[in-house]
C-alpha cells in the first residue's frame, strides 16, 4: 500500500504534489512571469505585479513617459508632482543606477524551514498549524524571509529570527529598487536541473534595468540519498557544462550593465560536526533521539537529503567535501574563464566559515545557524548573517555593482508611504 | 527502499501520536483526535478521513505496547526488503520481536492489507 492512496491522506498528496511540481506563479494572466498573489511562486518569491493584464508593466521595467501616469516598473512612484509639473519618477529615480536582484538556487536559497512545532509534541498547537497552507503553498520555503530577496522585517509565524537581506540593502540605497526581487530558487536544485529552472528568471534585455544575480547552487550536486553517493554526484566536466551552459544563456536575457555572482559549494562535513550531539526536536518527548539516528534513520531508507554529509562515517564526509571542493573550482574557472557580453561575474567560495565567525563574534554557537528539523539547512539566523557577510564582500570587492545611496529616499517615503507595499 | 518516504511519514506521525500521550497522559484515541483538531479546517476533514480508516488498527497497536515501527510495519508502509539493513527510529530490543508483533497485528486485523489495498 501507498500511504498517498489512504482516503484523506490521498487529497493531501494531490495538493502537495501539484504545488511542489511547479515553480512558475500560478496566478499570472498576463504571462510575464510575475503574480499577484503571495504564494505559488507569486509575490513571496517574485516583486507583485502591480498590472497583471500587461506584460510590459512588471517589477525590473525600464520607465515609459516618466510613469507620469502608469507604473511601468511596478516600484510604486508615478504620477506628476503638480508642484514641479515634472513626473515624480524623472524627480526621485532618473539619477539612480537602478538594480535588481535575483537568484538561481537550491532549498537554501529558497530558505526551506520546517517549523519545530510540527515536530515537538510540547508545541504542537492551533497556532502551530494555522499557516499550514501559506506555507505548503510555498514549498516549505520562506523566500520572503530569505537572505537574498526577504523583504519584510517583521516577525513571522513558526519562524524564529530577523530579516536581513541583499535585496533590503538595495532598496535602503535606493526606494526605486521596490519590488526589483526574484527567487528562483528551487529545493533539490542542481546545477542540471538548474538549466531549466533558470528559464523561469523573468528579464529582458531592452525592456528591464541591469540585474545583480546570483548563482548558488550549494549542495545538491553532491548530495543524495543513495547508498553508493558518490556515484550519483555530478561530475567536475558535468558541472562545467552546466555552468558554462547558464552563463551562456544569461547572456541573452540580461541587460547590458548586469552583474553575476557564482558561489562555490559549501563544507557541509561541518554539519555532523555541530549536532552529532544534539538531540532532535523530535527526540524531545518520550525515547531521546539524536540527529545521528535521525541521519541514519534517513540514509537507511535512501531518502536522506543528503548521504554524503549527514553521516557518521568521517571518510565519507571526507570524499563527500572532496568532491565539492573540486565542483567549487569548476565553478570558479568557469565564472574567469566565460567572455560574458552583457555582465561582469565573479565568483566567491560560499563564506559558510565566515558566517559562522560572524555569528560566534555577535556571541552565538554555530549549531544555532542550522535548520532544527532537518538539520541540513541554514536556518533564519543563518540567513541574516550570511547576507551581512555577503553584503560586506560586495562593498569591499564590487563597490561599483552597488548603487549609490538615492538622495530622494526621504522624499519617495514622503510622496508614497510603503510605495504599495508587496 | 524499506518503504522509504511512506515509512518515515508514518513513523513520524505515529511518533507524534505516541508523544502527545505523554504530554497529555491520554490514550492514543485520544492523541489522534488532538492530532487531528490542531489542523485548519480544511485539512480537518481529511485526516478524520485517515483516521476512520487507520485508526482502529493503529489503536490496537498502541494498545498492545508496539511502537510506530511496529505499527507501520504491519500495516505495510514500512518493509524489510530483502539484501537491506533494517530500517528502525525506535530502536528496539530485537527486531524478531518486533516482526511478530507486526505479524499479530495483521493477524488481529486481516482485512486491513486488503482494504489498504483497494
Amino acid at each position: 500500500p501507498k500511504i498517498c492512496q489512504v482516503p484523506g491522506i490521498r487529497e493531501i498528496c494531490k495538493i502537495l504534489e501539484n504545488i511542489f511540481n511547479n515553480h512558475m506563479p500560478a496566478v499570472d494572466f498576463d504571462q510575464d512571469k510575475f503574480g499577484i498573489e503571495a504564494t505559488l511562486r507569486g509575490s513571496s518569491w517574485r516583486g507583485r505585479d502591480c498590472n497583471d493584464f500587461s506584460s510590459t508593466i512588471h517589477p525590473g521595467a525600464h520607465v515609459v513617459d516618466g510613469d507620469s501616469v502608469i507604473d511601468h516598473n511596478c516600484n510604486g512612484i508615478y504620477g506628476m508632482n503638480s508642484a514641479s509639473g515634472r513626473p515624480y519618477e524623472e524627480e526621485f529615480c532618473n539619477n539612480t543606477q537602478r538594480l535588481g536582484i535575483a537568484v538561481l538556487g537550491d532549498s537554501i536559497s529558497a530558505h526551506f524551514h520546517l517549523p519545530e512545532q510540527w515536530l515537538d509534541a510540547k508545541q504542537l498547537s492551533v497556532a502551530a498549524f494555522e499557516h499550514l497552507t501559506f506555507i505548503l503553498e510555498n514549498e516549505l520555503d520562506w523566500p520572503q524571509l530569505s537572505g537574498t530577496t526577504g523583504h519584510f522585517n517583521f516577525s513571522w509565524p513558526n519562524i524564529e529570527g530577523p530579516t536581513r537581506s541583499i535585496y533590503a540593502r538595495l532598496f535602503e540605497l535606493d526606494h526605486c529598487n521596490h519590488r526589483d526581487y526574484q527567487n528562483i530558487a528551487v529545493n533539490g536544485a542542481r546545477s542540471g536541473s538548474m538549466l531549466d529552472i533558470m528559464k523561469s528568471l523573468a528579464r529582458n534585455p531592452k525592456n528591464d534595468v541591469p540585474l545583480l544575480v546570483i548563482y548558488s547552487l550549494v549542495g545538491n550536486d553532491v548530495c543524495n540519498g543513495h547508498p553508493d553517493t558518490i556515484d550519483h554526484m555530478t561530475t567536475v566536466e558535468e558541472m562545467k557544462e552546466n555552468v558554462l551552459k547558464t552563463l551562456t544563456y544569461l547572456d541573452t536575457i540580461l541587460p547590458k550593465g548586469s552583474h553575476v555572482l557564482t558561489t562555490g559549494l559549501a563544507n557541509g562535513s561541518m554539519l555532523y560536526d555541530l549536532l552529532h550531539d544534539r538531540i532532535h526536536p523530535f527526540g524531545r518527548v518520550g525515547p531521546p533521539i539524536s540527529y545521528p539516528q535521525i541521519y541514519d534513520y534517513l540514509s537507511c531508507l535512501q531518502i536522506s537529503p543528503c548521504n554524503g554529509w549527514m553521516t557518521s562515517n568521517a571518510t565519507l564526509r571526507f570524499l563527500t567535501t572532496q568532491r565539492a571542493m573540486e565542483l567549487s573550482a569548476a565553478i570558479r574557472n568557469v565564472s574567469y574563464t566565460y567572455k560574458s557580453i552583457q555582465y561582469d561575474i565573479e565568483y566567491l567560495d560560499f563564506p559558510f566559515d565566515d558566517v559562522i565567525q560572524e555569528w560566534i563574534a555577535q556571541g552565538g554557537e554555530p549549531w544555532q545557524l542550522i535548520e532544527s528539523v532537518d538539520g541540513f539547512h541554514i536556518n533564519q539566523y543563518g540567513h541574516a548573517t550570511v547576507s551581512d557577510v555577503l553584503w560586506k564582500w560586495l562593498q569591499k570587492n564590487k563597490p561599483q555593482w552597488l548603487p549609490p545611496i538615492n538622495p530622494h529616499n526621504g522624499d519617495i517615503e514622503r510622496v508614497f508611504k510603503d510605495q504599495g507595499g508587496y | 527502499v524499506n518503504g522509504g518516504v511512506d515509512c518515515a511519514t508514518c513513523s513520524v506521525l505515529l511518533g507524534i501520536v505516541d508523544h502527545l500521550t505523554i504530554v497529555y497522559n491520554e490514550s492514543a484515541a485520544q492523541s489522534l483526535e488532538r492530532l487531528c483538531s490542531f489542523l485548519p479546517s480544511e485539512y480537518k476533514l481529511y485526516c478524520k478521513a485517515a483516521i476512520d480508516f487507520l485508526g482502529p488498527y493503529i489503536i490496537d497497536g498502541f494498545i498492545k505496547g508496539d511502537n510506530p515501527d511496529v505499527i507501520c510495519h504491519s500495516l505495510k508502509f514500512c518493509t524489510d526488503d530483502p539484501d537491506q539493513p533494517k530500517c528502525r527510529l525506535y530502536p528496539s530490543k530485537t527486531s524478531i520481536s518486533d516482526a511478530l508483533n507486526a505479524l499479530n497485528l495483521r493477524q488481529r486485523h486481516p482485512l486491513i492489507i486488503s482494504q489498504l489495498k483497494d
